[in-house]
């Protein structure tokens, strides 16, 4: 799960690009 | 029955289509050919082009700079030896493949609302999702970035700037050569003519695809893929009534984006290795033991 951390606060909730 | 559920699917899966990308190829076709209200694109053709685009465009082609502690693209130290007018060759170049990354980031990010609307995707195991986009994003990019290309170039900052096939090929090694093979599938991708209806589904297939390694449920998957991939078939025939080879010929155009995928993978890898540049954190995770 940590190796794809981004991706999954992706998948939960919506992230703007610009937060990431 | 199964014929009205292949129409919801079919709109479910447009709708949601056109809602999350900010550029589609309907728009996209407009602006390349001249007949949008819209000003212009700037013609990206040299470096001097690029610079005032970068400043014009500013909005759009914002490129952050993702450096660890290892040093930023504008560390002059890096290059003592060679000349000022090359070293801003450089770090133009630098630059732009910062644009590039920021543009990927943003695709990635519509890429998983997309799939997150695609009825079913959210049902899966989160595990499962994460996998799909990981490998699926890539393949999906490049399947949206040929309805921003035409044989002359690429249309870049929402529409604001057209970056010439020429100028891409003319940059460095290994940047130079980083478009080229896009170029030549979107040629071939592009001459299918496809519309927006039938690309949602296209990427819908491509992001449900049980083949791509690890996933826990696989067919789950597969029975979500089914159904996106007769809906895509039967869209075809519909959308398409003359052309009858449509729905095989794409299909085909599956493993030619896998391994555009896989060579690009390996020019990001060199370029991570042998650039003073750095990788964005959501493209480092994708690539990541990728394959």
């Amino acid at each position: 799960k940590e190796k794809h951390k981004i991706l999954h606060q992706l998948l939960q909730n919506s992230t703007s690009p610009v937060d990431l | 029955p199964m014929e009205a559920d292949h129409k919801i699917l079919v709109k479910q899966i447009h709708e949601a289509y056109m809602k999350n990308f900010n550029m589609n190829k309907a728009k996209a076709r407009l602006i390349l050919t001249g007949k949008t209200s819209t000003p212009q694109p700037l013609i990206i053709h040299d470096m001097e082009t690029f610079q005032l685009a970068e400043r014009t465009l500013a909005v759009h082609m914002v490129s952050g700079d993702y450096a660890e502690s290892d040093g930023g693209v504008g560390d002059r130290q890096v290059f003592p030896a060679v000349a000022c007018e090359e070293l801003e060759q450089r770090e133009a170049e630098a630059r732009l493949f910062h644009c590039c990354q920021s543009t990927s980031v943003e695709t990635v990010t519509e890429l998983t609302e997309f799939a997150k609307a695609v009825p079913g995707f959210q049902s899966l195991d989160l595990n499962d999702q994460v996998t799909l986009l990981k490998y699926g994003v890539y393949e999906a990019l490049f399947t949206l970035l040929a309805s921003c290309m035409n044989k002359d170039g690429l249309l870049v900052a929402r529409g604001g700037g057209f970056i010439t096939r020429e100028f891409l090929k003319s940059l460095r090694r290994p940047f130079g050569d980083m478009m080229e093979p896009k170029f030549q599938f979107a040629t071939r991708f592009n001459a299918l003519e496809l519309d927006d209806s039938d690309l949602a589904l296209f990427v819908a297939a491509i992001i449900c695809c049980g083949d791509r390694p690890g996933l826990v449920d696989v067919s789950l998957v597969e029975q979500l893929q089914e159904s996106i991939v007769q809906a895509l078939r039967l869209h075809l025939l519909a959308n398409h009534p003359d052309d009858t080879f449509l729905f095989p010929r794409l299909l085909q155009k599956l493993a030619d984006l896998r391994e555009l995928v896989t060579e690009h993978a390996q020019l990001v890898q060199e370029i991570k290795t042998n650039e003073d540049t750095s990788l964005h954190p959501l493209l480092q995770e994708i690539y990541r033991d990728m394959y």
